[in-house]
C-alpha cells in the first residue's frame, strides 16, 4: 500500500 | 531517489522543453495536440496542489514548478501567441471522453477518500490517457515533424524509465503503489507503436510516417 512515501515522486 | 527515476525526470524534463523549443522557435505548434497539452496541464495542476504544504526537497518543488510553468505556458502559446498555426481540423479527439470516466475511475479506485488523494489519482489516471489526443492526431495527419517525435519518444520513455524505478524500489525498499505502477504500464504501453515507428524509422533518418 502507498504510504505519504509515494508522494515523493513527481 | 534512484538512478531510473533520476533518469525519467531528466526524460520528462526534455521532453517538455523540446516542444516548448519547438513552437517558440519554429513560432508554430502545427502537429502538436492543444488537447493533449490541456490535459497534461490539468494533470500537473491536480497532482501538484502541495506543492506548498507539503515540502520534500528543492529538486522535488522545483521540477513541480518547472513542469507547472512550461506546461501552461505551452497551453498558452498554442491557445493564444500561436493560435493560428494550431491544427484544430486535426485535434479532434473529445477531452470529456477521458476525463469523465478517468474522473469516475478516480473516485471508485483509490487509497484514500480523502479530496487530495482522489485528486492525486485522477492526475494518475488522466496521465496514463493524456497522450491519446497527440496520438490520435498523427493517427489523422499520418505524420509527425521529427522534433515532435524526439518530444514523443522523450515522454513516453519517462514512464518507461518509472517502472523501471518501481521494480527497482519494490526490491530494495519494498515500496510499491499498485495505482502508479497499473497507471503508468497503460501509459507506456499506449506508446509501443510509436516506440517501433520511432526506433525503425526516425533513428535511420526518415520521416515518421504511420502506414496510411
Amino acid at each position: 500500500v502507498s504510504d505519504d512515501d509515494s508522494k515523493d515522486e513527481l | 531517489m534512484n538512478i531510473f527515476r533520476l533518469l525519467g525526470d531528466l526524460s520528462h524534463l526534455l521532453a517538455i522543453i523540446i516542444l516548448l523549443l519547438k513552437i517558440w522557435r519554429t513560432r508554430s505548434c502545427a502537429g502538436v495536440s492543444g488537447k493533449s497539452q490541456i490535459l497534461f496541464a490539468l494533470v500537473f495542476t491536480t497532482r501538484y496542489l502541495d506543492l506548498f504544504t507539503n515540502f520534500i526537497s528543492m529538486y522535488n518543488s522545483a521540477m513541480k514548478l518547472i513542469y507547472l510553468v512550461c506546461s501552461y505556458a505551452t497551453v498558452f502559446l498554442m491557445y493564444f501567441k500561436f493560435k493560428a498555426t494550431y491544427d484544430s481540423n486535426h485535434d479532434t479527439f473529445r477531452m470529456e471522453f477521458l476525463v469523465v470516466p478517468v474522473g469516475g475511475l478516480a473516485f471508485l479506485v483509490n487509497h484514500d477518500f480523502t479530496p487530495l488523494e482522489i485528486l492525486w489519482t485522477f492526475s494518475i489516471y488522466l496521465e496514463a490517457v493524456a497522450i491519446l489526443p497527440q496520438l490520435f492526431m498523427i493517427s489523422k495527419t499520418g505524420e509527425a515533424e521529427t522534433i515532435t517525435s524526439h518530444y514523443l519518444f522523450a515522454l513516453g520513455s519517462y514512464r518507461a524509465l518509472y517502472i523501471v524505478n518501481w521494480v527497482f524500489r519494490f526490491y530494495t525498499e519494498g515500496f510499491f503503489d499498485l495505482i502508479a505502477i497499473v497507471a503508468g504500464c497503460v501509459q507506456t504501453i499506449l506508446y509501443c507503436d510509436f516506440f517501433y515507428l520511432y526506433i525503425t524509422k526516425v533513428l535511420k533518418g526518415k520521416q515518421l510516417t504511420l502506414p496510411a
